[in-house]
């Protein structure tokens, strides 16, 4: 555990806070994509099945835990509690467009073939590009209320963060996982833009718009 | 050539 890793797990943890917080307060899950919950919760499922069979510590542990039970929380929000709410005109991507090219590279490209290690190389590369149905939805309706702003901020940065954790853990500890490492990269340069928006107009407390 | 996932990393 180091400085970076830290932050970036808390920066993930704070992102599904805001997230839950947001539907929850507003009765209301406008604007958000449920695609990219459906996916997140797809990672998190394929990714922590290791629960059961490895044990790392208990932060490790009760962290899985979280992002697992939260992942289903919100998918009850938005597909059940406030379905009302979801936008699901505007939610078009087809995620099987994601799913199963992800699927493929992880048979192809892994550690080692076991199961557990497959289904876990699937979900680092499903969670590169999970986000690609809520920018989608963005750039359709051109628009992000600011508390879906700082949501897709701090869930961008935790990625973001987990590279220095790597840079950290490569030269500190020669410890590296080339895997996690460029699909990590892939998944910060996708916010790369939507950084871009958020610096130059939500933190100077103008909404979230696209030029037409 | 790739160093083992050590499952430590969320």
């Amino acid at each position: 555990m180091n400085i970076f890793r830290l932050t970036g797990d808390l920066a993930h943890l704070l992102a599904i806070i805001i997230l839950l917080l947001k539907i929850w307060k507003t009765r209301s899950c406008a604007g958000i994509s449920g695609k990219s919950q459906i996916l997140f919760a797809i990672v998190y499922t394929t990714r922590y099945l290791d629960l059961v069979t490895t044990f790392v510590s208990a932060y490790n542990t009760l962290m899985k835990i979280f992002f697992l039970a939260s992942s289903y929380a919100t998918m009850y929000l938005i597909y059940i509690k406030f379905k009302a709410t979801y936008d699901h005109n505007h939610d078009t991507f087809r995620i099987e467009f994601l799913v199963a090219p992800a699927f493929v590279l992880a048979m192809l490209i892994t550690h080692a073939y076991t199961l557990l290690e497959v289904l876990w190389t699937f979900s680092i590369y499903l969670e590169s590009v999970a986000i690609l149905p809520q920018l989608f939805m963005v750039s359709k309706t051109g628009e992000a209320e600011s508390i879906t702003s700082h949501y897709l901020f701090a869930l961008g940065s935790y990625r973001a963060l987990y590279i220095l954790n790597w840079i950290y853990r490569y030269v500190m500890e020669n410890n590296y996982d080339l895997i996690a490492i460029v699909a990590g990269i892939v998944q910060t340069v996708l916010y790369c833009d939507f950084f871009y928006l958020y610096v130059t107009k939500v933190l100077k407390g103008k909404k979230l718009q696209l030029p037409a | 050539l790739l160093q083992e996932n050590d499952h430590d990393e969320l």
